[in-house]
């Protein structure tokens, strides 16, 4: 049950714009699995970029790597490439490398496949055998893999040493970060695409988890199982880990950057020693499996850090847990342990007073350190938000505060994401009591209010 | 929620990761806007692509059917003034309001709620054993002032924390109530006073609750809601 798009490598949100072909670009209604098997049929095709406004393709006789060809961006286009063409490992001896590696192991340049000079030779460049420039193929099947014939003269041939797909980016800790290409699993099964439901329905849709890069049908690990894995195009066999060689430098541990009394992030480098749950329930010790039976063995997970029965974050979650002792409560974060500071601090040693009303310092980045933008871009919208002229001190893009928001001086920034957010500027002296006010004039609309029936008189 | 019953609390909203499991509460303040807490979220910059806001159930998990339960996938995450622990969080899209999903009111600009005032807690979290897990539990407390709380507590509790009187049962918020809310009854409306925090123990018996007080925030809300 494979889909033929699994022997492309899909870019999201681009198209391949050639300045002189783009009227060969025929425009084909059709599904984008038609698409790929009208595309696979062709030896020219070498890939097909899809307009997911007018379901059509376009099947095109190169990829981002041909001569005067650019990407371009295109919300309504995904552009599909023909592996062989695009990944830079070669699956079992290379027959089928179609990449643009043109130098050997020893760094010798290739000669042309087209010219018999300083080396005569038997190969003749078709439209299928793909010896096309200098590449390196494998045209005689070399178990050694893709070769060429050097410009040296003194060199006939050499191999390119491309490295095969399982070892080209090798595995380390248990490869959540693996970015490779290899696509079968460890019985050779071929793996499923992610963005397919089929053969196998499954929760990791790509576009959900895009920190996973849950990139076409290759090997990952979002669930931080042991290694990489993904669904198999076999109906009888959802699921198998993949055969990826492990790095044979040390795991990549760096104590230094681990964080011992706060967390960041998710906190999956926290490697401090608090072993309570946030409501205090004293943590299971990771080596045991009662009164929970769980997969998170330490020897299993060398670099979670899975000590005693330390809060630990082995598998991404929104902060560091661990499994309870408490036989009814599984497993519990511990929300007690505090965030570190942020990275940004004060940019300088200025500070301000009161609410920073009258603060007239040169800081000019949020607590995030995000550039502030300058206060006459938003012009326009500082004046309806403030209902007051523009304040003639909004000078540059320096941290101000001319709504007198209470929380100190802030700045529009240029982060679109971050419309507006506070300064890397402390209050001068420390906080200060704040003035909270006992009366207030309430009136509220048609917040807050509810049906008052009891309960109990529901079903 | 430990103890606590069963109840209606048509503000409070359940998070979700990507794996459709509740990790915290939140409350919802506008149709596409819930406030919770810093503490429940990985980043300010968190990218919450697959995390839902799920509200208008009774219960923590609800079936596929469920007619009046509304998820909605949240769109951005918004980091509070540095002290305030707070977050809101922008929903992809309005919710609609109905019996069983409201907002909730936001208090003035720094008011002080008087001491002995009615508030509730609300969540699906851990229950200790007090019973009714899987549903949506609500505590009732009521205000303590701020140098009571300090007093009983023996730490020095800050302006923008409000307290709850303590209780000699064990009742109180717990391990997935956090990011919920302390809403307390004023002129008839039930008005957002305190978004429940981590705290050590669950509702430990003779301890005041402490609570991050919204309203030393709602000018930095609704400037977020406006900007």
């Amino acid at each position: 049950q494979r889909s033929p798009i699994n022997d492309y490598e899909r870019f999201k949100g681009v198209e391949l714009v050639h300045p002189q072909e783009e009227s060969r670009k025929d425009e084909i209604k059709a599904e984008v699995h038609v698409c790929a098997k009208q595309c696979s049929e062709l030896v020219e095709c070498k890939a097909f970029d899809y307009n997911w406004n007018s379901h059509s393709c376009r099947l095109l006789p190169w990829t981002e790597h041909s001569a005067r060809v650019s990407l371009l961006r295109n919300v309504h286009y995904d552009l599909y490439q023909k592996k062989d063409y695009v990944r830079d490992c070669i699956v079992g001896n290379g027959e089928t490398y179609r990449g643009t590696v043109s130098t050997t192991a020893k760094n010798k340049t290739c000669q042309q496949w087209r010219v018999k000079f300083p080396h005569d030779h038997k190969y003749t460049p078709t439209a299928k055998n793909g010896l096309e420039e200098n590449y390196c193929r494998n045209p005689d099947k070399d178990s050694g893999g893709p070769w060429c014939y050097t410009t040296d003269k003194n060199v006939r041939h050499q191999l390119c040493g491309i490295k095969k797909c399982e070892d080209a980016v090798c595995l380390s800790c248990n490869g959540e970060d693996y970015r490779g290409s290899v696509d079968r699993t460890e019985s050779g099964r071929e793996c499923q695409r992610w963005d397919l439901q089929s053969p196998h329905m499954h929760p990791y849709r790509p576009e959900k988890y895009p920190d996973k890069f849950l990139d076409d049908n290759y090997c990952r690990n979002p669930d931080s199982s042991e290694r990489p894995w993904c669904y198999t195009t076999d109906p009888d066999v959802e699921w198998e880990y993949c055969k990826i060689t492990p790095c044979i430098e040390k795991q990549r541990v760096i104590a230094a950057n681990k964080t011992p009394h706060c967390f960041k992030e998710r906190g999956e480098d926290y490697r401090g020693r608090v072993n309570v749950t946030t409501s205090g329930i004293p943590c299971q010790p990771w080596d045991s499996q009662t009164p929970h039976k769980h997969r998170f063995l330490p020897e299993k997970y060398p670099c979670k850090g899975l000590d005693k029965n330390y809060c630990r974050n082995p598998d991404g979650s929104e902060a560091p847990w661990c499994f309870t002792t408490n036989p009814n409560m599984r497993v519990a974060y511990c929300f007690q342990i505090h965030r570190c500071p942020d990275d940004i601090g004060p940019s300088g040693p200025e500070c301000y007073t009161d609410n920073g009303e009258l603060y007239a310092g040169k800081v000019s980045k949020t607590r995030k350190g995000i550039p502030c933008r300058n206060w006459s871009d938003k012009l326009d919208e500082l004046q309806s938000f403030l209902d007051l002229p523009f304040p003639g001190y909004l000078d540059n893009n320096y941290c101000r505060n001319p709504d007198k928001d209470s929380h100190g001086p802030w700045c529009y920034t240029m982060d679109p994401n971050t419309p507006f957010d506070y300064c890397a500027i402390k209050q001068c002296g420390g906080e200060k009591p704040l003035s909270l006010k006992n009366d207030a004039n309430i009136e509220f609309d048609s917040c807050g209010k509810r049906s008052e029936r009891a309960f109990s008189k529901a079903r | 929620i430990v103890g606590g019953l069963p109840g209606n609390s048509p503000w409070t909203v359940s998070l979700r990761n990507r794996q459709g499991d509740h990790f915290c509460g939140g409350s919802l303040v506008k149709e596409n806007w819930v406030i919770s807490t810093r503490q429940c979220f990985s980043s300010c910059d968190a990218d919450l692509s697959g995390y839902e806001a799920v509200m208008g159930t009774l219960f923590k998990n609800p079936s596929p059917q469920d007619p009046d339960k509304q998820s909605v996938p949240i769109s951005r995450i918004v980091c509070g003034p540095s002290d305030s622990s707070l977050v809101m969080l922008k929903l992809e899209r309005p919710v609609t309001l109905n019996s069983r999903v409201a907002v909730i009111c936001l208090p003035p600009e720094r008011y002080i709620v008087p001491a002995e005032t009615k508030c509730e807690i609300a969540g699906w979290g851990d229950t200790r054993g007090t019973g009714h897990d899987g549903v949506l539990k609500v505590a009732h407390f009521q205000v303590m002032s701020n140098e009571d709380c300090s007093l009983i507590s023996r730490t020095k509790v800050l302006d923008n924390d409000i307290c709850t009187k303590p209780l000699p049962l064990e009742i109180g918020a717990c391990e997935g109530d956090y990011g919920g809310p302390l809403a307390c009854l004023t002129h008839e409306c039930w008005v957002l006073e305190g978004v429940i925090i981590p705290a050590r123990g669950c509702g430990r018996k003779k301890q005041p609750g402490i609570f991050t007080r919204v309203s030393v925030y709602v000018d930095w809300i609704n400037k977020v809601l406006k900007m």
